[in-house]
């Protein structure tokens, strides 16, 4: 090897013309290629125009009918196996993708009647204790990502962005919204006044206004009043800012995306204390949100159907996003019996959405309260 | 199935967990 390396002798002869040629119009297309995808194309109002981007095997995913192939999915997993099969088969599909069925609330694995009834199972009371920080995990899976908003931008993977207005929706003054109709047992009217100061119940346990998310709203249903020294979240554009509201000074905005793998349990808890004042409803695809496509197709949680929980906690603005994907394209919230998710049709353009607001729920709250850890709703196949 | 959080909450924030870590109902995500 040393006498090749040091008495070959080294002979320089030019590269036909083509092949340069070729390597030019390859560099030049990588750099057309890479400029493209940091370009945010907008429309007449400066919106940010949402389509698919990504390699090309994105593009091939893109064209499946993957709404159909999900309710196709959720259709074969409703259907009621034999009680035979049941324990074997929720078995096979607990070591296949890693369910606790020491956690979950029927052990007898033959009251599941299909795979979607187990898939949306319930867990024990009490096996899931609650901290007591000011936020926790809204659900079981991974967490994939979390940091700071800069600029109004959501990273999605490193260096890949997305825009907070086209993940939560703008303001649209004007159009009317629903109100919806809470169950009974989320009515939140027992308001009572002790040594003046105002108690909620909920669902049967009695918090304080303070407690529950520090502030009490006016009765009148108006939002928290903001004061002259707050800061804009965009100043150039404030009028279209996502929440509506201003960040209070000292404040920033914060993101964190948890990633439910299917073997977990598909069911979702409030992360906090807060008060959700409406609900808007994106009808968009069903990619797959596994951590592999995140890193490929970018503006993945702003393509696909999702429900944008919007209202506020102690510390200001607050949201909830329940983002669907191909094998749950079904999202549940128990407090909105009216939102029908992964319906047949085709969707609408990315970024328009329906909206209700849940001021009937609570008036003096002027939404939905929520504590730390109740149940919101859930994940359903299909 | 993702759910994504977005809030408001005092700069001192932080996070307590890592990117990457498995996570369950009720667990603690972050305190002021």
């Amino acid at each position: 090897i040393i006498s090749a390396w040091t008495e070959t002798p080294t002979k320089w002869y030019p590269l036909p013309l083509a092949v340069g040629a070729l390597l030019l119009v390859a560099i030049q297309y990588r750099k057309k290629a890479k400029r493209a995808r940091k370009e945010v194309e907008v429309d007449e109002d400066g919106m940010e125009i949402i389509k698919l981007k990504g390699p090309w095997h994105v593009h091939v995913i893109g064209a499946l009918p993957l709404r159909n192939m999900s309710r196709l999915w959720g259709y074969v997993n409703s259907l009621e196996l034999p009680v035979w099969f049941r324990p074997w088969g929720f078995r096979l599909y607990a070591f296949a993708f890693g369910c606790n069925l020491d956690e979950i609330e029927h052990e007898d694995l033959s009251t599941y009647p299909s795979l979607g009834a187990f898939f949306y199972r319930k867990l024990k009371p009490g096996v899931r204790p609650v901290d007591s920080a000011v936020l926790v995990s809204p659900a079981d899976g991974t967490m994939l990502h979390f940091g700071t908003i800069k600029d109004l931008r959501v990273e999605q993977v490193k260096g890949i962005t997305y825009s907070l207005d086209a993940l939560l929706g703008v303001e649209r003054p004007g159009s009317p919204a629903s109100v919806i109709s809470t169950p009974p047992e989320y009515h939140n009217r027992d308001m009572s006044i002790v040594d003046d100061r105002e108690f909620a119940n909920v669902n049967g346990i009695e918090y304080s206004l303070d407690q529950l998310i520090g502030i009490a709203t006016p009765t009148s249903g108006t939002t928290t009043p903001t004061t002259d020294s707050d800061i804009p979240l965009q100043p150039e554009n404030k009028r279209r800012s996502a929440s509506g509201k201003t960040c209070k000074p000292g404040n920033a905005l914060f993101f964190s995306v948890i990633y439910l793998a299917p073997g977990d349990y598909h069911r979702f808890h409030s992360p906090t204390a807060w008060v959700v004042e409406k609900r808007r409803h994106f009808v968009g695809e069903l990619y797959s949100v596994s951590p592999y496509m995140a890193k490929r197709l970018e503006n993945l949680f702003v393509l696909n159907e999702r429900v944008a929980l919007l209202g506020r906690w102690k510390h200001g603005f607050f949201s909830m996003i329940p983002v669907g994907a191909t094998n749950v394209g079904s999202i549940i919230l128990n407090f909105d019996q009216a939102l029908r998710t992964n319906v047949r049709g085709r969707p609408p353009p990315p970024g328009t959405y329906s909206e209700a607001v849940y001021s009937a729920a609570s008036p003096i709250l002027n939404g939905q309260p929520l504590i730390a850890a109740q149940e919101m709703g859930g994940f359903c196949l299909g | 199935s993702t759910i994504v959080l977005v809030f408001e909450a005092p700069a001192d924030f932080e996070f307590a967990v890592q990117a990457g870590q498995k996570v369950k109902v009720g667990e603690r995500l972050g305190d002021v």
